[in-house]
């Protein structure tokens, strides 16, 4: 099963 | 004040038809350098990156940064009373709280001015690091468009993999499963068609149809798209708008549990 990830995740705020 | 003039309205029709399911409202940054757009869905699955720039514009003049917040569905409504060829040129004062909307035909015998209450926007800017990516992928934008569309109607998941001279797009769904192949094709003759892979590793990810339809809503805007993929990142999904900039998507991949 696989999960959907989230962008917030992957980049940090600017 | 900030005021662009955009001699192809066209564009900005279609990049706010691209947008406008995926996005409900958001801030359009103005500054010297041109206008752009940086926004997540609500489920911060996908990002919207705009980018016009100044020289992209017949006319373009913005004497201090601004941030307007448009309610995209609102900004759709009075962009589809602009005819395809018409000029548009946005227009705003200074801590005004509208923009405006003209529109000119090509023998401007016809001009039209609509205003948008702007409104407040908090929005979240992610830092999207430049890196290099494993794999760089440019096919036709309406090949691009009917494989995911093709796609959903088996599954909810695509599996994209890049090898050195072709990508494949498979998923599963409950009634079977469905394998699309594209092999390098850099014919020379017919550059719109061409599909070109260029790779530093082969790559395999799983992203979710329901957004790749979604961005594909841009292709109008360009002959390709460009899907940029490393292991365990998110997708870039860029068209680029000739001469005047590009709009790109990213999305989040599925995370094996």
């Amino acid at each position: 099963k696989s999960n959907q990830g989230r962008l917030d995740s992957f980049f940090g705020p600017s | 004040m900030f005021e662009a003039r955009l001699a192809q309205g066209a564009l900005l029709k279609k990049v706010v038809e691209a947008i406008k399911d995926l996005i409900e409202d958001a801030n359009f940054d103005c500054n010297s350098s041109g206008f752009s757009l940086q926004a997540m869905d609500s489920s911060h699955v996908s990002l919207v990156a705009l980018s016009l720039r100044a020289d992209g514009f017949e006319h373009y003049r913005c004497d201090r940064n601004v941030s307007m917040g448009m309610k995209l569905a609102s900004l759709s409504k009075i962009l589809k009373c602009a005819n395809g060829d018409d000029a548009i040129t946005m227009k705003s004062e200074d801590n005004g709280d509208t923009i405006t909307f003209m529109f000119e035909s090509p023998e401007q015998e016809r001009l039209s001015e609509f205003d948008l209450k702007l409104m407040d926007i908090d929005s979240e800017h992610l830092g999207i690091p430049d890196n290099e990516y494993d794999a760089t992928v440019k096919l036709p934008a309406a090949e691009f468009q009917r494989i995911v569309k093709d796609l959903s109607t088996i599954g909810d998941t695509v599996e994209i993999s890049v090898t050195k001279d072709a990508v494949k797009f498979g998923t599963t769904g409950d009634i079977g499963n469905a394998n699309i192949m594209c092999r390098q094709n850099k014919a020379a003759d017919k550059p719109d068609e061409s599909t070109e892979i260029d790779i530093n590793e082969a790559v395999s990810l799983t992203f979710a149809l329901r957004y790749l339809n979604s961005f594909a809503k841009a292709t109008p805007l360009s002959t390709h798209a460009v899907l940029k993929l490393s292991k365990e990142l998110p997708i870039l999904v860029e068209y680029h708008i000739p001469e005047v900039g590009r709009l790109a998507f990213y999305l989040a991949p599925k995370i094996e549990d």
